[in-house]
């Protein structure tokens, strides 16, 4: 995974995604 | 034995096989914790959801490749279920561990949450297996089952599917170098052409975060 461009910071995850935050 | 492409392929999906070997077919115990834990229990329209799904899968593979190979599609689409409630449950214990929640309600009763998930698990799989299309298995290498593909089997916005492609590759600590870079490519695909179609929820997107734009920018009435 070293070479995949992590885009999401550091709060944020499938939840906020999906806006179930 | 020096590695050819071939032989690097069949690695790939004998190593995805040795991984779901372990997964199950239907949701874990760990998984049904969850599903009891969400005001609203989203066990049933998952099951439901995955059978109806495989249907579609198992016809358009069919029409795809030829109706001889309905059953190789089937089990193609099996694993990718097992992928599937595998990440599911790998996701909703990071998101727990993050959030410090344990009612899911709202996200494991997103039919395009799981719609989308179970597109990428099967995704991988099938990309796998594409690596390695050969008459062997009666898949013949004109049949271009490659992304996009999966998008129109289950009726999905390339926009939804995108939403779950970075969660999913931390999910999955497994995933080989070569398919974290093939999901990495749906991505580019997605963000430089697919999610520009009309029709994309994207647009919505965009015209919500202006019209909030727009709201903040307001100066507030007097009496404020």
């Amino acid at each position: 995974a070293q070479d995949y461009h992590f885009g999401l910071e550091e709060g944020e995850g499938i939840s906020e995604l999906f806006d179930c935050d | 034995h020096p590695q050819t492409p071939v032989r690097a392929a069949m690695s790939n999906i004998q190593q995805l096989i040795m991984i779901l070997n372990s997964a199950t077919d239907t949701p874990s115990d760990i998984l049904i914790t969850y599903f009891n834990n969400c005001t609203v229990n989203p066990k049933d329209s998952i099951l439901k959801r995955v059978e109806s799904l495989e249907h579609i899968f198992k016809k358009k593979f069919a029409e795809a490749v030829g109706q001889g190979c309905a059953e190789i599609g089937s089990q193609r689409y099996k694993l990718g279920v097992r992928l599937y409630y595998r990440v599911m449950e790998s996701m909703l214990k990071s998101e727990e561990e993050r959030l410090s929640v344990q009612n899911f309600s709202k996200l494991l009763n997103d039919n395009i949450f799981h719609t989308s998930l179970l597109a990428c698990a099967v995704e991988v799989v099938m990309a796998t297996y594409g690596r390695n299309a050969s008459q062997s298995d009666g898949t013949s290498a004109e049949t271009d089952l490659s992304f996009p593909w999966i998008l129109n089997v289950f009726d999905l916005k390339a926009f939804d599917f995108y939403k779950v492609i970075e969660s999913f590759i931390k999910a999955e600590p497994s995933l080989t170098r070569e398919m974290i870079k093939h999901l990495q490519h749906c991505e580019h695909q997605i963000l430089e052409s697919l999610a520009w179609q009309s029709g994309s929820p994207l647009f919505e997107l965009i015209k919500q975060s202006k019209e909030r734009e727009s709201q903040a920018e307001q100066p507030e009435p007097p009496s404020a």
